[in-house]
């Protein structure tokens, strides 16, 4: 595993727990977009379901446990609990992220690399990650007020994205026959989505001001 | 294509 893999793995992971701390122990989901957590937790179901069939390594299998019971226990935290379903910005989050899960059910059905149901089901999952962020940023947009954990929250995930897109052209200079085009198209389009978002985090940072985006 | 080859990813 190359240094930009484990880096891209390791701000995925920072994003998460940053998400955990903020909903665990401030009891709070302010700014959060349960929409993109539960496209989230249909992503890992999705494309994890060799889980239990295909062993690649520890590291692997940990990783993919982690983010399956995070991503389902975020959820649950957002839809469940009383504290912190109280703070769930329930009248700004109104994306309908049914528009996302069946365009991307239908693109996976016309282009994949294997008509099957694993690999049809991991297809999807990829198309589904690369547009999943969507409702959160409308969110951002229009609570115009983003607290420090939730900036982070979106910008380590920015940061992992665009980690793995160094990762895909490392290993397409070190191994051969590493040619992945679903996968690396909706990647960058994946990145491409955070991009506005980063111009914002890092004038914000530099100018040492509170984050806001542009109505 | 070796699409097993991408599967060792998150």
């Amino acid at each position: 595993m190359n240094a930009f893999r484990l880096a891209g793995d390791m701000t995925h992971l920072i994003s998460v727990l940053v998400l955990l701390l903020k909903i665990h122990t401030i009891k709070s989901c302010a700014g959060i977009s349960l929409k993109t957590q539960e496209l989230y937790a249909l992503v890992f179901a999705t494309r994890y379901l060799d889980i239990f069939t295909d062993f690649i390594s520890l590291y692997n299998t940990v990783m993919k446990l982690i983010f399956l019971g995070s991503s389902f226990s975020i959820v649950w935290y957002m839809r469940r609990h009383k504290l912190v379903q109280r703070s769930y910005d329930k009248d700004h989050d109104t994306f309908r992220h049914q528009l996302l899960v069946l365009p991307c059910l239908i693109l996976a059905l016309l282009i994949h690399e294997q008509f099957t149901f694993k690999e049809v089901m991991w297809t999807f999952s990829i198309y589904l990650e690369a547009v999943a962020i969507l409702p959160q940023l409308v969110l951002l947009q229009r609570t115009r007020n983003i607290d420090n954990l939730t900036g982070q929250y979106v910008f380590f995930l920015g940061a992992y994205r665009s980690l793995y897109i160094l990762n895909w052209i490392y290993r397409y200079f070190t191994e051969p026959h590493y040619v992945h085009w679903i996968t690396w198209i909706s990647g960058l389009v994946q990145t491409l989505l955070y991009a506005d978002f980063f111009y914002y985090y890092i004038s914000s940072w530099k100018n040492n001001v509170k984050l806001t985006l542009p109505a | 294509v070796d699409s097993e080859l991408l599967k060792d990813e998150l």
